[in-house]
């Protein structure tokens, strides 16, 4: 698994 | 977006809409801890650092606008709103809040995903979100009758969090790309500090009786 691109939660 | 997280931003939304009727309409900030309002708001303001430069989605850029907006005019109406100010018993609410705010920024510059000023501020606000509650527990504590609106809004708050995690597990086994393990950890250890004030929450909702919290 790869690390999350951005942050997309609040 | 999955219903783990829809439910936990709406109960969030919710959470700080009850606050926000509560000092709006009967004008008054009783049981309320201003420190935690205000570790709040900086918890969104660093958080969301890139609200203009990295959008999302619309419902993103919406709701960090509302918990912006919700958590700085809280904090207005506490400190500055001629009526609301005098019913915030400020010498209840004698949390050293500041001194938790150092802390979670030294272990945000070690302890951070990327070593950069936007990485270092997101990893902040996710350490002091986690303690935030902390002057409203103590405060809680301290205050005898707790009044309905103010339980409701801290069950509902740490309820968001909780719905979060379940957010966290299913993206866990649905998405190639996985939450970051900081996040993990501070989102944990934020809904664990809620623990015993949900059983005693719980313990008043099962057995129809005030909600009171030991001293």
């Amino acid at each position: 698994k790869e690390q999350p691109l951005e942050h997309d939660e609040l | 977006m999955n219903i783990f997280r829809l439910a936990g931003d709406m109960t969030h939304l919710f959470s700080v809409l009850v606050l926000l009727l509560k000092i709006h309409t009967i004008k008054s900030c009783a049981g309320i801890s201003l420190k935690t309002q205000e570790l709040y708001a900086i918890v969104f303001a660093t958080r969301y650092l890139d609200i203009f430069t990295n959008y999302i989605s619309l419902y993103n850029t919406i709701m960090k606008l509302i918990f912006l907006g919700s958590s700085f005019s809280i904090v207005w109406y506490m400190r500055r709103h001629k009526i609301v100010r005098r019913s915030y018993d400020k010498d209840q609410d004698t949390f050293r809040h500041y001194f938790l705010m150092l802390p979670c920024l030294i272990l945000a510059l070690i302890i951070n995903e990327k070593f950069t000023f936007r990485e270092v501020m997101w990893t902040f606000s996710l350490y002091l979100e986690a303690v935030a509650i902390l002057p409203q527990l103590v405060l809680l504590q301290r205050t005898r009758n707790i009044d309905n609106l103010t339980g409701q809004y801290v069950f509902l708050l740490g309820a968001y969090r909780a719905f979060y995690i379940l957010n966290w597990i299913y993206r866990y086994f649905t998405e190639e790309h996985f939450v970051h393990w900081i996040t993990w950890i501070s989102g944990l250890v934020q809904t664990l500090l809620y623990a015993d004030f949900f059983y005693y929450y719980f313990q008043s909702w099962k057995n129809n009786v005030k909600l009171e919290l030991p001293a």
